[in-house]
């Protein structure tokens, strides 16, 4: 999981833009 | 399923397309061809056009997370990350609205995008493009082919193939509609490596191919073997994925003052 995390993040918070 | 339940289908997808993908081929053709009533894109072709335009008149803001940086290859390398990051973003999105696509394992969502986001983001990035060049920062923008092939190698080897593909794929005359169930037939894709239900996945992906061909044979009556085509085009995406992360690792490991996206460096980590 720790690998994937940010894919992770984008696949569980719909509004959440990720710090890109 | 009935011939109703994959118009159903076909619909739900072709909505959640327009829905999460910023610029659709409809709008780029209407830039491309002049016959918009917005202005025309700013036309990028050598340094002082790039310069000029990231002085705020095409992008509002320099490459975020990028490293300022004097040369131009590497600037342009920032720029082709920060747009594949928010393409990323919006396959995510996409990808989430496609039937069957969420009652997935959370794990087997990971591994179709990380393998499936570059493929799905090669066979949109035509519709941007035509022999001469490509639409960028949502249409306000038009980087000529020929200023991306001055660049020094190994950035000018960057964008050159992706053109080669898109002249051939421009050809078979697709529209966002076909778009949006082939994209997702790539996303859905059952032979990705390290997916836990692999039965799972080939279900809906057979779905969302069996409504694909449905699709066609009514938009593209006169189109006999578009189908087929389609299914040898994914094969070829999926070459010009394996020679994109080649060329990144190449880059990453040569230019020693290029640094990668987080998310892509996920991405590319143990892909191929």
């Amino acid at each position: 999981k720790e690998k994937h995390k940010i894919l992770h993040q984008l696949l569980q918070n719909s509004t959440s833009p990720v710090d890109l | 399923p009935g011939g109703s339940d994959l118009k159903t289908l076909a619909k739900q997808v072709n909505t959640a397309y327009l829905k999460n993908l910023s610029m659709t081929k409809k709008r780029a053709r209407s830039i491309l061809s002049g016959k918009t009533s917005s202005t025309s894109p700013f036309v990028i072709y050598d340094v002082d056009t790039l310069w000029k335009a990231e002085s705020g008149l095409v992008w509002s803001q320099l490459a975020p997370g990028a490293p300022l940086t004097k040369e131009i290859g590497v600037h342009v390398f920032y720029r082709c990350q920060c747009t594949t990051v928010e393409t990323v973003r919006e396959l995510t999105e996409f990808a989430k609205c496609i039937p069957g696509f969420v009652d997935l394992f959370l794990n087997d969502q990971v591994t179709l995008l990380k393998y499936g986001v570059h493929e799905a983001i090669f066979a949109m990035l035509p519709s941007l493009m035509n022999k001469d060049g490509l639409l960028v920062a949502n249409g306000k923008g038009f980087v000529t082919r020929e200023f991306l092939r001055s660049l020094r190698k190994p950035f000018s080897e960057i964008m050159e193939p992706k053109f080669e593909f898109a002249v051939k794929f421009n050809a078979l005359e697709l529209d966002d509609s076909d778009l949006a169930l082939f994209v997702a037939a790539i996303i859905l894709c059952g032979d990705r490596p390290g997916l836990m239900n692999v039965k799972q996945v080939e279900q809906s992906q057979d779905n969302i191919l069996q409504a694909l061909d449905l699709h066609l044979q009514a938009n593209h009556s006169d189109s006999v073997y578009l189908f087929p085509k389609l299914l040898q085009k994914m094969a070829d995406l999926r070459q010009l994925v394996t020679e994109n992360a080649q060329l990144v690792q190449k880059i990453k490991k040569t230019e020693s003052e290029t640094s990668l996206h987080p998310l892509l460096q996920e991405i590319y980590k143990d892909m191929y």
